[in-house]
């Protein structure tokens, strides 16, 4: 969908739903993907990063979406 | 927000990188 796999799509997502200022962290998206492992999650993490759709916040280990502004 | 002022650029300054590079995926793609 749109050029992201499924797995990068479910992080996306879980990423854009996330209201606080800080963004979301890796161990919450891995408590909500309990289903998907730690470095399925950081792959998708980092190809979200490279293609502009994330960013991090106040340390590598939470994210924002740029497309919640 | 409980955020540094310090902590608000950063973020900022990521958002605008993460901006500025999507702008270019989206451009290189058309």
């Amino acid at each position: 969908v749109n050029g992201l796999t499924a797995h990068q799509s479910q992080v996306l997502n879980l990423i854009k739903s996330c209201p606080v200022p800080e963004g979301m962290s890796l161990q919450e998206l891995k408590l909500q993907l309990h289903s998907m492992s730690m470095s399925t999650i950081m792959q998708a993490v980092e190809f979200l990063s490279s293609e502009g759709h994330i960013y991090s916040t106040v340390d590598d280990d939470h994210y924002k979406s740029t497309d919640t502004e | 927000s409980g955020l540094t002022e310090e902590q608000k650029r950063r973020i900022e300054e990521n958002r605008q990188i993460a901006l500025a590079r999507r702008a270019e995926r989206l451009a290189a793609q058309r």
